[in-house]
């Protein structure tokens, strides 16, 4: 599944901040 | 002395990069619904990562610019004319680069640091989770 908002959601996801 | 509290309050930036602090200022923004900004934020940060000769790369940059930039959203709406002019000629002559969001993410910025941030300094959601 590669759809447009699955690339957006992992686009972002990978931005945010991860546990410190 | 530098508690996750006090680095929320330095800046928008250190704001965001506390993982309890962006998700506690999204929680905000869903409610403000301006979550949009937020997102877009972090896309433009994410889009900068990605591997140019990746051919995911250009339809990422599509979809950002469908989502929040062709529509008339929140981010659109808080963008000048000029900036969202130069990221739809980057995609229609398919010329991708890391920087393209750049201006766009700074103006968003801008008016989330003006806005947005100091309302959520002084939001019942803020001083609750303090």
């Amino acid at each position: 599944l590669n759809s447009d908002e699955d690339l957006l959601q992992r686009c972002i996801g990978s931005a945010m901040p991860k546990r410190q | 002395p530098d508690s996750p509290l006090a680095r929320w309050t330095k800046s928008l930036h250190s704001l965001l990069g506390d993982q309890d602090g962006a998700y506690l200022f999204r929680t905000f923004l869903e409610r403000e619904e301006c979550v949009d900004t937020l997102d877009f934020w972090f896309a433009c940060n994410g889009f900068r990562q990605m591997n140019l000769k990746d051919t995911k790369t250009l339809r990422v940059a599509k979809v950002i610019y469908k989502r929040y930039i062709e529509n008339n959203c929140i981010v659109s709406k808080q963008l000048k004319p000029a900036t969202k002019t130069y990221i739809r000629d980057s995609i229609k002559k398919q010329q991708i680069d890391s920087t393209m969001f750049d201006q766009a993410q700074t103006e968003i910025q801008t008016v989330m640091e003006e806005n947005a941030y100091q309302m959520f300094l002084t939001s019942d959601i803020y001083l609750e989770y303090v």
